[in-house]
């Protein structure tokens, strides 16, 4: 099973458009595909239609269940979208509190982990789509995955962040003891401005070594695509922005092969 | 002494960009301006050349006063910026942990309320740059200002995402017992794409009481201005986001006189 976490503590950098997009691909390709939304905010949960204040059964259960020392099961929980092969564990605005509550006890970055243990038969792939913040909600993502995409808009303020997520990435993964194959995505690159052309030669060369050596471009569609509620490669095959993420899930499968 | 705090759940609308804008159209006028970061990602502290992960004494230290029973005091903690009149409270990614470690604790979302009560006379304006994530540190400064400025994409999930910040200011007005003024900011608004024209509309079906009549337009000189390191206003007076910009100024100043 492909576990992908999309996380990167800077926040409209495409995170959850990332998450929905390659989704949509990798279930179009007839593959069983989990979305699950860990941003108490709930982009990801309201595209889809669902309420993150309704306080309905997701993620948030699983660490409740957590907390009373059960075993967290989210068979129940996992919700259908209208797109085959594709569904969705939903995030509630009360994940916020859960740092709060539950922040120092032992084993809570380890809620999603145990849970998608159990779910490996019914699914090929999980896109976890992370809140911007450093907190238990991004521990457990980069707990439970075998790859980390971190999607940087190609503009300065972004680049001075992503050191402190490749930062936030090493504290991890000392403490974990695991390493973590990660992958830097340049997102949201505007061919028309040249602060974005230098921000793309500065990560080519100050990351060449994670760097995906492509580009998402701008691409007004998925704006269009949000309107309508619907992911973006259910709405268009040839959009520049569908083509580039197709030329990034190809990267990103031939190189899982590899390993 | 004007407090305007810039906060929405929702990452990458443009808070950093608005706090740091408006400060500096402000201290081009003369008035001595605080700019303060609350997000423990320090865009905004980056931004003016300073490093969160350095440790270095900021916001934090002000938490950590309050927590060993002391009264909260800034003004060794302020740093200048190469701009008169502009002085900024940095922020720190340890900043990351402090709703697990005093999220809980009385008395804690009044930090910064109190250690603003001391500088009255030092600063004319205080722009509050929030985090996107309901915690500790957006309590605080939704509590410590007088004025809320909420930035909004013009764009669906954004909107979705409004009704939750919202949501969010009334739960904090009922248990502080205080009415927030706010506002709500239409930005990066796209006038090429139908969803952004779109979005606005809804935006003044929906929102029409608390909304300010304008829009900050896309503007690439945002991207340029933050690869300089500069405030745009400090580059350019005829950019369209500035012109936006000191509008929104003018209309923010006409109807805090009126209070
Ligand atoms: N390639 C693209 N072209 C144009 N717009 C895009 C593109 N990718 C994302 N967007 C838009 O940019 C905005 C931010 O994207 P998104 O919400 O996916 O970012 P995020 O990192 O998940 O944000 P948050 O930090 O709030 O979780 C959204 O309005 C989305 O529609
Ligand atoms: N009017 C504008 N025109 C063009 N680009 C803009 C505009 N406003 C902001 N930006 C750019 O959009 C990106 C997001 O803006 P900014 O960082 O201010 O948002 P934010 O809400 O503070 O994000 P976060 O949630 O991470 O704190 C930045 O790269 C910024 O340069
Ligand atoms: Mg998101
Ligand atoms: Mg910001």
């Amino acid at each position: 099973m492909r576990i992908w976490a999309i996380a990167n503590q800077k926040g409209g950098v495409g995170k959850t458009t990332t998450a929905i997009t390659l989704g949509a691909l990798l279930s179009l390709e007839g593959e069983d595909t989990l979305l699950v939304d860990l941003d108490p905010h709930g982009s990801l949960t309201s595209y889809f239609g669902f309420d993150p204040e309704s306080g309905a059964d997701g993620v948030y259960t699983l660490f409740r269940q957590m907390a009373a020392g059960q075993r967290p099961s989210a068979k129940e929980l996992i919700r259908p979208t209208s797109f085959a092969h594709l569904q969705v564990l939903t995030a509630s605005t009360a994940m916020a509190t859960l740092d709060r509550q539950l922040g120092t006890r032992e084993g809570m970055g380890l809620v999603l982990k145990r849970t998608l243990q159990s779910l490996s038969a019914e699914y090929r792939n999980v896109m976890v789509d992370c809140p911007p913040m450093l907190g238990v909600l991004m521990v457990n993502a980069l707990a439970a995955c075998n790859r980390l995409l971190i999607p940087v808009q190609t503009e300065f303020l972004a680049l001075k962040g992503l050191d402190r997520m490749l930062h936030t990435l090493k504290m991890i993964q000392r403490s974990r003891q695991i390493p973590i194959d990660h992958l830097i995505v340049p997102t949201l690159f505007d061919r028309h401005t040249e602060a974005s052309a230098q921000s793309l030669q500065r990560l080519h060369e100050h990351y060449h070594e994670n760097l995906w050596d492509g580009v998402i471009p701008v691409d007004a569609k998925f704006r269009e695509a949000s309107m309508a509620g619907l992911p973006l490669p259910m709405m268009s095959d040839t959009a520049r922005g569908i083509q580039a993420y197709r030329a990034l899930l190809e990267f990103l499968l031939d190189s899982t092969r590899k390993t």
